[in-house]
């Protein structure tokens, strides 16, 4: 072990695991954190090339390879905990995007939260056993955060019992979701629902877009990858254009909303009820803003407790980094920050978790709070932290241009928190909204 | 704001808009305002944070209002407060953010543990009160000799922080395949790792790159 740092945690004046349990939540659950994480790294299956020397189609392959073997050894250990789930994946994956993600995060939960009872019947252990391998498709390339904006449309025939489903203007194609490039057959897809004449808004249909066993797009259907981006080099984010695409109405997801076979429209009891998805992703990204953070301050602070250079006092050695003032000043209100995120993730969680089951009984009455908290709170993190992750790439001097430093991988791969699940201008004036409401 | 004005009784995180009297809310020339406040104090440091929050979002309120009353309508009246929303909805997370932390505090059983964590948690908020100094002082919250005093104590704890460092780090316990990083491996040996994987870049597979055949020699011929 290098000597400085070696020194520098013998100088410690408090007792580092006692603080890893906090932050864990526990010591039983850093005990399974570590478990989680032993099986994976020690597991050949998923050794990996360092993705930093691959091309951005090998990186893709190693990833789904990832994924695949992350699925059978899922089932094989029995890891059905959410967040034990997450910490295997993001072990797997090195905290990575993969092709799997919104598979598993979005199009399941969306069937299990949305489909009717026949609609589980028949897509969902499918889609367990992925023969049907999903995505959700609500971005579209002109249209994001404004859903009222999105413009492919669900035009129902009541002759022939089908909806069309269409994408009527270039802005319209769907845009951005991951899985949808090349790894999905099927997709969730967001469209104003028209029946009888009137528009109804947006709501979910489940659309065939690759045939089952040959993986051939559907007629009607121009699917594709939209090309290399930042960063989610490992995944397939992808267009998806549907020209007048017909499906039966059983595939819209009608748990809630409905349409009669002749065309009547019921509504869903309550609007309120797609918040508790929001809330529940935006508390995760809030979490995952912690990691980003943590991450980077754990690299710039061990590399400036190494790295010797420049001189304090005239003619002496040249001193650890980290010794200068102005090094301290630009990461140690980092680190704060880090500290301050990930008890703000778990405050997050455990309240989620505390109203969700008064959500599930049909109180909502702490929801709006929630919705209008979770929305800040995702802008708020995200734009600190990935402000950040750039202030410790620098503070790691030439070395932290270089790929190996893992500083821009991590910068790349976060940085998207702050546009996708509602562009963070928006979650502000979200919360804005509820402020002076309240 | 609005039901808060009303004089409705308010739920949740947001109730502070319902405990401060809007006089006080008011931005009040620094002089008017007796600041009793203790750097040191985290709790009173919250308080600040809160006051600070519940007077960005009284003033773009207002601020709407006097769209209003200049004939907009109330969407125009909403766009044209959007920079003062935005701000108020900052001051109001960074609030929560600081109580949370605070509150986490509370919790922690360990003195040694404590002590270190309260540091970050004093430094965390301070270094907030510092970036966002032009708020406190515009809101009469802080005087300018308390600013400067700010930073000074800001001053002291990075360097009572400074022998924790590597350990506080530690204890994100991030694995180093995790971390995948050179220059943040545990054992912090940089540099020969640096240049292990340097090394090992597809662009030193062969000594001399193809390159070198196929352009740099054969342009040497032509000139």
């Amino acid at each position: 072990m290098n000597a400085d740092i070696l020194k520098e945690r013998q100088n410690a004046t408090f007792d580092v695991e006692k603080l890893t349990n906090i932050l864990d939540g526990g010591p039983e659950l850093t005990k399974r954190r570590r478990e989680i994480e032993s099986m994976v790294l020690n597991d050949p299956d998923f050794m990996e090339e360092d993705p930093n020397f691959l091309s951005r189609s090998e990186r893709y392959d190693q990833a789904v390879r990832k994924s695949a073997q992350m699925i059978l050894k899922l089932r094989e250990y029995g890891i059905a905990d959410p967040e034990e789930i997450y910490c295997y994946k993001s072990t797997v994956h090195l905290g990575k995007p993969e092709p799997l993600d919104l598979h598993l995060g979005m199009f399941l939960p969306t069937l299990l939260n949305q489909a009717n009872q026949e609609q589980m019947d028949r897509f969902f252990m499918p889609s367990w056993n992925l023969e049907i391998i999903g995505t959700y498709a609500q971005t579209e390339m002109g249209h994001g955060t404004h859903l009222r904006g999105l413009e492919t449309t669900a035009t129902y025939d009541p002759a022939t019992q089908e909806f069309v489903l269409n994408s009527p203007t270039v802005s319209s194609i769907k845009w951005w979701p991951g899985g949808l490039g090349k790894t999905s057959n099927h997709a969730i897809v967001l469209a104003q629902l028209y029946t009888q004449g009137n528009c109804h808004g947006l709501h979910a249909f489940i659309v065939p877009i690759r045939d089952m066993n040959t993986h051939v797009p559907l007629p009607g259907i121009v699917v594709g990858d939209i090309g290399p981006k930042f960063g989610f080099d490992e995944i397939d984010n992808g267009y998806l254009k549907m020209e007048n695409v017909r499906i039966p109405r059983e595939n819209m997801l009608m748990k809630y909303a409905k349409v009669e076979p002749d065309g009547t429209y019921k509504k869903p009891p309550s609007a309120k009820l797609t918040y508790g998805t929001m809330v529940f992703i935006r508390s995760m990204i809030v979490g995952e803003s912690a990691r980003a953070l943590s991450k980077a301050s754990t690299i710039a602070i061990r590399y400036s407790a190494v790295r010797h250079q420049s001189e304090i006092r005239p003619g002496e050695p040249e001193p650890q980094i980290l010794d200068f003032q102005t090094q301290q000043y630009k990461l140690f209100p980092l680190l704060a920050t880090a500290y301050a995120f990930i008890f703000v993730g778990q405050y997050m969680k455990d309240t989620y978790s505390r109203i969700s089951g008064d959500i599930n009984q049909g109180d909502f009455s702490e929801l709006p709070e929630l919705h209008a908290l979770s929305a800040g709170l995702k802008a708020f993190t995200t734009w600190t932290a990935n402000a950040a992750i750039e202030v410790c790439r620098m503070s790691c001097g030439g070395h932290g241009y270089s790929r190996s430093s893992g500083l821009p991988d991590l910068y790349v791969n976060f940085t998207p928190t702050c546009t996708y699940e509602g562009e963070n201008t928006v979650m502000m004036l979200q919360t804005a909204r509820y402020l002076v409401k309240s | 704001y609005q039901q808060a004005k009303a004089g409705q009784q308010l739920s949740g995180i947001v109730s502070y808009l319902n405990e401060t009297d809007h006089r006080r809310v008011q931005p009040q020339p620094v002089s008017a305002r007796p600041t009793v406040v203790d750097i040191n104090d985290l709790a009173s440091l919250v308080e600040i944070y809160k006051l600070r929050a519940a007077i960005l979002v009284g003033m773009a309120a207002k601020s709407i209002q006097q769209e209003l009353q200049h004939r907009k309508n109330q969407a125009d009246a909403w766009n044209n407060s959007a920079i003062d929303l935005v701000k108020a909805s900052d001051a109001h997370c960074h609030y929560v953010v600081v109580k949370l932390f605070t509150d986490k505090l509370g919790e922690i059983g360990d003195t040694a543990v404590h002590s270190v964590v309260s540091s970050l948690a004093l430094l965390y908020a301070l270094h907030g009160i510092t970036v966002n100094s032009g708020d406190f002082l515009q809101a009469g919250l802080l005087s300018v000799p308390q600013v400067l005093q700010i930073s000074v104590r800001i001053k002291e704890l990075l360097s009572q922080l400074r022998p924790n460092a590597v350990a506080l780090v530690d204890s994100f316990d991030i694995h180093n395949k995790k971390l995948n990083s050179v220059l943040g491996r545990y054992d912090g040996n940089v540099y020969e790792n640096m240049f292990e994987w340097a090394r090992r870049s597809p662009l030193n597979a062969t000594e001399v790159h193809e390159s070198f055949y196929k352009y740099l020699k054969p342009l040497r011929s032509k000139l």
